[in-house]
């Protein structure tokens, strides 16, 4: 099982070799890889070396069947549909991101509590009652929920979510979910700390 | 100089101490905090040894000044001005998050380059235009820029920034802006990449 620094590593590498090959470059070496990322050489090749990858001297690491392994170190090799829960500003800004399809998080519903909202159609997707939970996790082979609700109305949602067979919760609210399935919090407060820290650093 | 797996965990830290003392606890052990956080018991004792915290057998370590070793450590003992660059959906949907205040990141300006929108008031603030960044960073003190405009847009406002003496950019565009400032790129897709990989995990 690969350690969650290393997952974070992949991912990066994934982007850039991604980047690279759109920009017709064939070829990257691990020095390219670790100059644009703020890692080691050598901690590019021990990533790589461990998905069985190897650089070849002078010509390094063939962008297509690098991106091939990245994609499937990471579980990312097939599509995900996603379901958002909560049509507010949060939702409202990831809905209208077309990169998540681009990298196979497929949203697919969005839906809303604010009868209001339910039935309107935002960035292409119309938004649906969340009364139709299960439903629409069952009937739409949905993977993913991102919770995007205030935090007092979270837990109950991720609650519900489990409860009808999601494999997994990107949680945007402030609060621990406390759910059986996997979930990654995100906080950018953490990010603005990365940030303070990082301007703290000489050098 | 902290290594940045090192900043993240020392972030989690803070965060999980307190939300403790909020709930009216004076101490927390090693294992306390590794369980909610997924880390190893071995790795806060390492961690927090770093800072010169020592656990007392039986009592574990003192919430109130583990507090403010891990701000200092953080470099978020002091509050710090930012700037949004952007007022759409990602921009208010940070401008309306009170958290950020509460960790220091205080939001005192958003600017906009859409005329329509300047001298809008959206979640107590008033929209300033994107001309008068280099009076407000200035006369603002402001010391980290938010990067939340399109992509094609995302590098010119950047060097602007660091142009008139900001300290550092949280940017949400997916591209690299190329400036001499500390940048940290949030990237979503990441965070359901992240996911995926710990969905796909066994156990
Ligand atoms: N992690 C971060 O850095 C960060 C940043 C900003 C906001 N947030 C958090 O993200 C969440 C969403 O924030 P926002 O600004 O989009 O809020 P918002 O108020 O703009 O939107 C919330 C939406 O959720 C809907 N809702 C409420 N209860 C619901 C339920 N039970 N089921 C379905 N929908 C429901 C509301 O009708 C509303 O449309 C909040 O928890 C907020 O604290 C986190
Ligand atoms: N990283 C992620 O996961 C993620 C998710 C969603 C969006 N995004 C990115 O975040 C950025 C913002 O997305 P959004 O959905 O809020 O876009 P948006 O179109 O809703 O808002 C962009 C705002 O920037 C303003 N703007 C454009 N050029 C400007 C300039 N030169 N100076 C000042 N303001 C300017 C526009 O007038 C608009 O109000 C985009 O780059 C988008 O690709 C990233």
């Amino acid at each position: 099982s690969i350690p969650r620094p290393t997952v974070r590593r992949l991912s990066l590498y994934l982007r850039e070799a991604e980047s690279l090959l759109q920009a017709g470059h064939r070829t990257v070496s691990s020095s390219g890889l670790a100059t644009s990322l703020a890692v080691t050489d050598a901690q590019v090749r021990r990533d790589l070396g461990h998905l069985g990858q190897k650089g070849r001297a002078g010509i390094g690491y063939r962008l297509a069947p690098l991106i091939t392994r990245l994609r499937r170190a990471l579980a990312v090799d097939r599509s995900r549909n996603v379901l958002i829960v909560g049509a507010g500003r949060i939702g409202r800004a990831l809905m209208a991101y077309p990169r998540f399809d681009q990298r196979g998080f497929r949203i697919v519903a969005v839906v809303d509590a604010d009868t209001s909202l339910v039935g309107r159609a935002i960035d292409g997707h119309v938004v649906q009652s969340v009364d139709q939970i299960e439903t629409i996790v069952v009937d739409g082979d949905i993977e993913i929920g991102i919770v995007a609700v205030p935090e007092a109305d979270a837990r109950a949602v991720a609650q519900r979510l489990a409860a009808c067979g999601i494999s997994g919760l990107l949680n945007f609210a402030p609060c621990r979910l406390n759910v059986d399935v996997p979930v990654i919090d995100v906080d950018l407060s953490s990010s603005l700390e990365e940030l303070a820290w990082a301007m703290a650093e000489p050098g």
